[in-house]
């Protein structure tokens, strides 16, 4: 590795960081993951913490940008030059830059987060079956109000999930309108505008009214670029349009034909010839998150190393998983030293609201995505002996964990209890009281439910709160208090004197419940508060005491919470 | 059918990147990440100079330091990489 000369460092450990502005190639949401993700890579290795500032001036300015963009070190067009970042210091300095003229990914392709529809949220899944045609973008087909629209699984004849893509008529971002989508035609300095254009600004970036009349209102928003749109050239955000004419051939496909540096373009009108407008296909794209990691590195005092795999190698490469080579750990513990004490505080949760709906009638739903803490801190002072009765009890990675008002404890099967440990600093957007919890065998994610309320964490990222009617449980039925995993894609759900089976594949809660629990379940209380799985035996808590039940349905021991689990 | 084809290249209109030549590919990327001090103007004429530059480059990037423009440096050149100069005063 290397340092900067000097060994130009932050004098604090708390750094700050503000996002200045988007690119239109990915939703604010996706893109606040990926910054908070790459900087977790460093403080997961140092003493380092970042909290997000939304104004001020923070030590690290991140931007998009396109070609001259402020500081005389001019990006170079789509590819090559990436992104670059400053050493640590004041103004300028450690500020991070990335050139929108690249096409800004999770670095496999597109990365469409869906608004509205039934998916709340999820990405779009490429490709896609619709009536028997598989699609590898967004479509307008089967829509009349030519509004792009993916499916979020493999299948959309067969699931039902979709979403719709950003686009103009869908919503815009930053400028002054909240997200109003374009208004077209519009009025801009007495012309009339049919599409988003870039007249007007000198960075290139293509914006929109959001009324009818432009002069009038001063109403505006930047355009989100579609997955289908070209990248760079002359015609941003415009689709491909084949075929195509070019020195008198005819193109049904993008071609490099025409470019020395062999890159894929394809012309915007139906001839190149006439009308020289033209762009870059869209490709797999840059990794934000990698690249950001990389720059960050920069931004906290480490140059380039000469190391192919570390991430502060020059040359980017697409790679999964953590991407911190131990030559880049080396470096940053050379100049902040190692990670000492309790974890440092995550990054601050990134909120950004969309929203589920019929195709005709949009509903507001949050969808949150946040980077979360690996490990967990002790919070002193809260004896867990002393506790009559938990908000929810469950296995979680093979240890039993105790939620009570905002902590929770943790036992393996064998070995000493730990906790209490703070719910916020685990799972961020968690509320203090959590009424049941599962995680789920195959995929590992873990269920949380509150009140009427769910949420899903999977690896680093969540999606909740939603509606436990999502799932297909009925709106007047009250808190699920309970969560039993059978097989490998059922859990049953209890609530009061009932329980119903959900599938965790499709989603949904199986036909043929609710189910009386005392029908099946024999010699448990009716109204037990918590109901969990630990190892082979079924568990139902009421007040003090729990009733295990073994396989064979058989209440086979009565016996005190505190003394027989938490080893009081 | 081994006759090359003829490519035809044209100027994009709006296009940042110009086509370019190897030769000036490679000077423009020497100079822009240090390994030539652009205030001394040596190009790629400055045959001692520009091979010493290239090998700075070669060694940065582990590549077969040979000093020459071959192959495997023009094209780790056309790789996306970040904008921080490799080498600087």
């Amino acid at each position: 590795f290397q340092t900067f000369e000097g060994n130009l460092k932050w004098d604090h450990t708390d750094v700050t960081y503000r996002i200045l502005n988007y690119s239109p190639d990915m939703e604010a949401s996706l893109t606040d993951d990926a910054f908070a993700r790459a900087f977790k890579v460093w403080s997961d290795v140092s003493p380092l913490t970042f909290t997000r500032l939304h104004e001020g001036i923070a030590d690290i300015m991140i931007s998009f940008g396109k070609a001259e963009h402020g500081d005389f070190y001019p990006f170079d067009g789509k590819d090559g030059l990436l992104a670059h970042a400053y050493p640590p210091g004041e103004g300028l300095q450690g500020d991070a830059h990335f050139d929108d003229d690249e096409y800004w990914t999770l670095g496999t392709g597109p990365a469409i987060q869906t608004r509205y529809g039934n998916a709340e949220g999820d990405l779009c899944h490429f490709p896609f079956l619709f009536e028997g045609t598989s699609y590898s973008t967004c479509t307008t087909e089967g829509r009349s109000d030519n509004l792009p629209w993916c499916a979020t699984t493999a299948n959309y004849d067969q699931d039902k999930k979709y979403g719709f893509c950003p686009s103009e008529n869908l919503f815009t971002f930053g400028g002054n309108s909240n997200e109003d989508p374009c208004v077209f035609p519009f009025v801009y300095e007495g012309v009339k505008y049919d599409s988003c254009t870039t007249e007007g600004r000198s960075d290139g970036y293509r914006w929109c009214a959001t009324t009818a009349n432009y002069d009038k209102d001063k109403k505006y928003g930047f355009c989100p670029n579609r997955d289908t749109a070209v990248i760079g050239g002359n015609s941003e955000g415009e689709p491909c349009h084949f075929p195509f004419t070019f020195l008198g051939k005819t193109y049904s496909s993008c071609t490099s034909d025409g470019r020395s540096d062999r890159k894929l373009w394809c012309a915007t009108t139906s001839s190149f010839d006439d009308d020289s407008k033209w762009g870059f296909c869209p490709d797999r794209g840059y990794s934000l998150f990698l690249v950001a990691a990389h720059e960050f590195g920069h931004a906290l005092g480490l140059d380039h190393s000469n190391v192919r795999d570390a991430l502060m190698y020059p040359m980017y490469s697409y790679i999964e998983g953590f991407p911190l080579h131990q030559d880049d750990i080396e470096g940053i513990q050379y100049l902040y030293g190692p990670k000492t004490g309790p974890d440092p505080t995550p990054p601050q949760p990134q909120t950004t609201t969309s929203s589920t709906a019929t195709p005709t009638k949009p509903s507001p739903s949050d969808t949150t995505t946040v980077s979360i803490s690996t490990t967990s801190r002790n919070v002193p002072s809260v004896d867990v002996c002393q506790i009559k009765t938990f908000d929810a009890i469950t296995e979680i990675q093979k240890e039993l964990h105790f939620f009570k008002d905002g902590h929770y404890w943790k036992i393996p099967l064998k070995g000493e209890r730990t906790g209490p440990f703070l719910i916020s600093e685990k799972w961020p957007v968690l509320p203090a009281t959590i009424n049941a919890a599962f995680e789920d065998q195959l995929t590992k994610k873990i269920y949380f439910f509150s009140d009427k309320q769910f949420w899903v964490y999977s690896g680093t990222e969540v999606h909740g709160p939603r509606k436990i009617e999502k799932l297909g449980l009925p709106s007047n039925m009250g808190r699920v208090e309970g969560a039993v995993q059978r097989g490998k894609s059922k859990v049953l759900l209890f609530s009061g004197e009932n329980y119903w089976r959900f599938d965790v594949k499709t989603q949904l809660i199986d036909s043929g419940y609710p189910r009386i629990t005392e029908s099946v379940f024999g010699g448990v209380p009716t109204n037990s508060q918590d109901v969990f799985l630990y190892g082979e035996f079924m568990y139902f808590c009421q007040g003090s005491f729990y009733w295990r039940m073994n396989s064979r349905r058989q209440v086979d021991k009565i016996g005190y919470i505190k003394n027989d689990l938490l080893n009081c | 059918l081994c006759i090359p084809l003829k490519s035809v290249y044209v100027t994009f209109p709006g296009d940042v990147v110009k086509n370019m030549t190897d030769k000036q590919l490679a000077e423009n990327y020497l100079k822009q990440y240090g390994y030539i001090d652009v205030h001394q103007r040596n190009g790629l004429q400055g045959v001692v100079s520009t091979s010493k530059a290239l090998k700075k480059l070669q060694k940065q990037l582990g590549l077969e330091e040979t000093g020459s423009l071959d192959q495997s440096t023009i094209d780790a050149m056309k790789q996306p990489r970040c904008g921080v100069p490799d080498v600087r005063k």
